[in-house]
């Protein structure tokens, strides 16, 4: 199936979105 | 064994495997035996998504302040940071001394990578672990595969890239098997420039 990729300014972005918080 | 202990939540981004946290120490003088070493490893927590991975991330404390003899183990849920783990058996793991003071943003960078699934390696990939010692800290990466040596080589590349390493920087491959016989992580690497 298809791989689930993230570079690693994405995964940064996320650490401040609502959700990780 | 692909049994998820954890899922995503609701908008939240999935990663392409669960992942699990262990913390081990261990008294220096202390023989490493495999027994004392499982008694001394603890899972702290599994992972689904890339906002769970923070949230849990963030309440722990950076590796560079951790004191004495540490690891964090970042594995693929499932696998043991073990040896002896089925899926550890014939594999191996890239090692990176880093001077004193540079563990905590290597790890980050090293487990990003591996989260997002940067090497591009199928299955290969086990772990990470930076382990805490006192002259140097050492960060590595385990796959399944040691004699594999196209995965190993880009493995090795992937490293140098999102590490950010100088071309010319040492890094050592070990065989789990080797680990076994000598009963050292660290010890006799077979060392590539």
């Amino acid at each position: 199936g298809t791989r689930i990729i993230y570079d690693r300014k994405f995964l940064l972005q996320c650490r401040t979105s609502p959700l990780a918080r | 064994n692909r049994r998820r202990t954890v899922c995503p939540g609701a908008g939240e981004h999935p990663l392409q495997y669960n992942y699990t946290f262990w913390y081990s120490r261990r008294t220096p003088s202390r023989p490493a035996s495999s027994q004392s070493y499982e008694q001394n490893i603890r899972q702290i927590g599994s992972v689904a998504s890339v906002e769970q991975f923070w949230r849990f991330y963030s309440h722990l404390v950076r590796p560079g302040d951790l004191s004495g003899h540490s690891d964090f183990h970042l594995f693929k849920e499932g696998i043991k940071p073990m040896w002896e783990d089925e899926s550890n058996r014939s594999g191996g793991k890239w090692i990176i001394r880093l001077r004193k003071g540079l563990a905590s943003r290597f790890w980050e960078n090293i487990i990003l990578a591996m989260l997002g699934e940067q090497f591009m390696v199928g299955e290969e990939i086990c772990g990470a672990v930076v382990s805490i010692r006192f002259q140097e800290d050492i960060l590595s990466i385990w796959n399944r595969t040691s004699n594999d040596q196209t995965t190993t080589s880009r493995i090795r590349d992937t490293l140098r890239r999102v590490l950010n390493l100088p071309t010319n920087s040492i890094m050592e491959y070990k065989t789990h098997t080797d680990s076994l016989r000598d009963n050292s992580s660290f010890r006799n690497t077979k060392i590539s420039i």
